[in-house]
């Protein structure tokens, strides 16, 4: 079992530098085990160093700053152990626009292997959407499905 | 497994039918204004596999999953949400989900297990006011943990990092670096 | 002081009854004291009705509602104490585009008395401002202020 | 009180100074891209008002608010955020908030407090790494208590209801119902 989470570690952490340098156009994403002498099974640091910075603690990250970085994450797990689908719920609203760009890019690549849901409100992220549906509550407190786009 | 759709009825808002075709590949967008049950689609798939937590639906009471009625609309009896996955390549079979108890669901279930190309598997939740709780695979009831093996090995689950719920994108980052160690373990 | 509080509930209350039909563009919003009359302290509950459904606990609402709702009660307070300035970082950023318009031009009516400091990645919302700075970092990891518009 | 200007100086991010002029009344708004620096502006603003807590401000010690470098730039040796203000109505006297100490500030300080119309407060704060904290006012060292005293009644403070930090809008509402009635007795 250790050695299960050592080699899956090692992957996710590449996983995570190549998506990290991907979503931020640039920089440097790291994980780290804590103390691994120490105690066999230490926790994992994050180290996140976007363009241009310092290496940092992931607490001094902007609100933009950490929800990529929290992406880069989970496409790095995603890479690892590809899950038949996933739902991002509004991840883009704190990103500018360069950022909901990448993070766009970055879905669509990923969804050759993974099925991908993305609620949002943000328009660059529906024009990278292969289909588009709306939820409307013509009734007042009655959702009803309609579908805007089906490739 | 690949998800091809998703049905929900009585379930919070969708007090009507609700229906979305996902796509084998690609993107799906869901969008709308503030308050039209599009988090409610999430919660939906969360609460199909399995989710025991009301408070994690943004509920008190599991009950609080049925849809309550509006000015001029009842409340229901009951909420559903069913959803459909293809097989894509013939897996370990799945034996035939053998259910307990005699639910009348749709029925007609998939193709077996044995290779013969993609087969549908149909996994439904029904929750009553009562507090009868169902859970059906292929129209046949079956417990909890037979629709949890279903999905073992793929990391998908109701509380997995494959649903991001909104605001909580940060989350996997802020946790101690015990919880980022589990995070990778349920990867591994 | 008990008084002193019962007073600024009572047009706490009021406020909040108008901001909400105000950002809400219809519905209804209330402060109710819980158990009055067992205990004298009693906590305060927040009743929220979007226009059209029914009345719920505010754990109910959507992203956005919640985000609507204590934006209304901020009103209602700063309208029964004004405050010299307030500071509000992407509030803006759950809500759709009609609910930043009517947050946006809210904003704008209680300016004459409150100055709002505003940070925002909606163009509708820096429509609205009489002035507008930007920050860069043309040099990586150092903030500059530049000033965009000023009224 | 109006807020007329902000000033920071090796403060988080500002290594350079950054100075905003705020208009007397209306609305100014704050733009630009992820990372730049705009959430460090209300961080400043909280903190010239008196923050004592590191991780309000996103720190872990109160020495993460200095400049801490950056590739081609040295980690500076002190924070400083100015604040002034306008006093429009010429209200109770502030006396002239004798300060301790002898701090050297910019001296000038404003017409005093007995309504000849309006008077410029400048509230000042500055940490060096050696741990030493000053608070000053109009360039007088003073006590945090002093900068306290003239917000009094205006319920402004580093924790009000005034200021809302990013992505936490929506606590007005979910605190428990006692945090909510502490609010409404902020007000009162
Ligand atoms: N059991 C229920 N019965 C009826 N309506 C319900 C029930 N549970 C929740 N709702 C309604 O669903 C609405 C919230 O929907 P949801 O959170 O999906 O909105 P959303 O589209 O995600 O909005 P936002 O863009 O603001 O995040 C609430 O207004 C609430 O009234
Ligand atoms: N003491 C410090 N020294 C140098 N830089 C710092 C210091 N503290 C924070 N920073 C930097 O400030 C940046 C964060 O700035 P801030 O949170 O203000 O961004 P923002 O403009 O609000 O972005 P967003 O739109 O993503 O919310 C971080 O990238 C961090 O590197
Ligand atoms: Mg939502
Ligand atoms: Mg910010």
């Amino acid at each position: 079992c250790r050695r299960q989470f050592k080699e899956a570690f090692e992957a996710i952490n590449l996983g995570f530098q190549e998506s990290f340098v991907s979503l931020f156009g640039g920089g440097h994403g790291e994980l780290r085990l804590l103390d691994e002498a120490a105690d066999p099974d230490a926790g994992v640091e994050i180290v996140a160093q976007p363009p241009g910075k310092k290496l940092q603690n992931v607490l001094l990250l902007s609100g933009g700053e950490k929800a990529l970085t929290a992406l880069a994450l989970l496409i790095a797990l995603f890479r690892y152990k590809p899950s038949p689908f996933c739902i991002l719920d509004e991840v883009d609203a704190p990103l500018d626009d360069a950022n909901v760009d990448r993070f766009a890019n970055m879905v669509r690549s990923m969804s050759q292997s993974t099925q991908f849901i993305v609620i949002t409100h943000s328009k660059r992220t529906m024009e990278t959407a292969s289909a588009l549906y709306g939820v409307t509550m013509e009734e007042p407190g009655i959702s009803k499905i309609v579908s805007v786009r089906l490739n | 497994l690949k998800l091809r759709r998703i049905e929900m009825i009585g379930f919070k808002s969708f007090s009507d039918k609700g229906d979305i075709l996902i796509n084998e590949n690609g993107v799906t967008a869901i969008v709308g204004p503030n308050g039209c049950g599009k988090s409610n689609v999430s919660d939906a798939i969360a609460w199909v596999l399995g989710e025991q937590s009301a408070k994690s639906l943004r509920g008190e009471k599991m009950e609080d999953v049925i849809f309550n009625g509006t000015r001029s609309r009842a409340p229901m009896g009951m909420a559903q949400v069913t959803i459909t996955l293809t097989e894509t390549e013939p897996e370990h079979s799945n034996g035939n989900g053998n259910g307990n108890g005699n639910g009348n669901g749709n029925g007609n279930g998939a193709a077996n297990g044995n290779g013969h190309g993609p087969r549908d598997i149909v996994v439904q939740r029904r929750l009553y006011r009562s507090g009868e709780s169902i859970y059906l695979i292929d129209g046949r009831p079956c417990r909890l943990r037979d629709i949890q093996e279903i999905f073992l090995g793929t990391g998908l689950g109701p509380n997995s990092y494959a649903i991001i719920e909104q605001g909580r994108v940060g989350q996997l980052l802020s946790s101690k670096p015990h919880d980022r160690r589990t995070l990778i373990e349920e990867a591994a």
